[in-house]
């Protein structure tokens, strides 16, 4: 089973100990905060009150038998970029680090962070996507310029299958599934004689700018 | 295009605000804090000085011609429940909340905000996955016990054709995409004569419960 130490428990931090929990990961828990980790210690395999800033309580720790440590201080960017470099230091194999700023995760990764969390700046550049056009239903980048998209289909669409649409090479995107509005958005993995029909939203993958030329389409 | 009104310029705030206003939406940012909006008036459309618990000052900004207003506020939750209670009785279209524990993501919804935000909650859970299991590069959560997982191929697929894995029937699963390792994880779409290597990762999707059965398989 993995081993996680998460070192400071903002939300994030908590979320993410509880939920390696409850998944059977082994989480060890640490904060400097006597209620938060009070909080927490009944959910976690350990819960350690230290300062994550002090070298030596680092390395008492022995976190370079972890799989995976996760930073995930607060407000100040200084003890997240000293624990960061205490931690490589000692030898733990993977670092993820949660950043407060943009030059902030720069500076983290410059110091060897395998891994940077930006829940602010990711959720809020997600619903931006979706929120700009309301016909996409969502939007998820998978990273390298591709995406997954859910969007209403286009007109000329409706009442065809999914195989007389050729939609791999007709619109360089590929269905993966389709969603049916009518039976609470149900997710379904279509068959190539799947008819589309107004009730369904599609979700497709496909490189970005190959999805942006489908929606030019639905304007 | 679309207009959307941002309400309080904590980080998620800002970069959604940010972000908006590059895909092409028309946005006004409100927050109380002149900073804030100095910071951010050359990104935006229009930026007000504004209390967000002044039901008059939110009735002048006129924000029901909005398509979407986000309430991103900080701290309290007194502050962001007032707010949306005031947007609905605005007669706001869409009221979408940023939410700061999950008591308060629930008080947001019965009070009828539209859509609910949690990104350190959201961000928590997704990383949790990937750390949980590292044979999962990626796991997305895609709504209604559907979800997208990238993973390092079995022993028994490689060598074999898509076509010949036959995924959907036999693992209940689809692959929508590979990614090459050797080509910085360059994304294909696969055509079903497409020959799995040590060398991919497959980009799958299917109901939670389907995926896990797939994991199960590779310990
Ligand atoms: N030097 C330190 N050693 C150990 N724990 C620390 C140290 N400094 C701060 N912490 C802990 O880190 C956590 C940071 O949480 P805080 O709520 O301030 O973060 P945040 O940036 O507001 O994140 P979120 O929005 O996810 O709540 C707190 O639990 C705090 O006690
Ligand atoms: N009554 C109010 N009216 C308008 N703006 C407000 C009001 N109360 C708070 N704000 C603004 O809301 C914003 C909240 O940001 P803050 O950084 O405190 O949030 P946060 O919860 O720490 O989120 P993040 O982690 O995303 O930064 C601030 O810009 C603040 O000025």
């Amino acid at each position: 089973m993995a081993q996680i130490a998460i070192i400071g428990l903002s939300s994030f931090g908590y979320f993410l100990a509880q939920r390696l929990s409850e998944l059977g990961s082994e989480v060890l828990a640490v904060d400097n905060n006597r209620e938060r980790i009070d909080k927490i210690k009944n959910f976690v395999a350990k819960a350690v009150i230290a300062d994550a800033t002090d070298r030596k309580a680092l390395e008492r720790l022995e976190l370079e038998e972890m799989d995976t440590v996760v930073i995930s201080l607060g407000e100040d960017i200084e003890s997240s970029i000293l624990a960061a470099f205490y931690l490589k230091e000692l030898g733990v194999k993977k670092v993820v680090a949660k950043a407060l700023s943009e030059d902030h995760a720069r500076i983290l990764e410059l110091i060897g962070v395998d891994q940077i969390a930006f829940p602010e700046r990711d959720s809020g550049y997600r619903l931006a996507i979706s929120l700009n056009q309301p016909e996409i239903v969502e939007y998820i980048p998978l990273g390298k310029g591709v995406s997954l998209v859910e969007m209403n289909p286009l007109k000329e669409m409706i009442g065809k299958t999914i195989r007389e649409l050729d939609f791999r090479k007709k619109y360089h995107c590929q269905i993966v599934a389709i969603r049916l509005k009518k039976e609470g958005e149900k997710v379904i993995l279509p068959e190539p004689d799947f008819v589309i029909d107004n009730d369904n939203i599609l979700v497709m993958m496909g490189r970005n700018e190959d999805l942006e030329n489908l929606q030019k389409h639905t304007r």
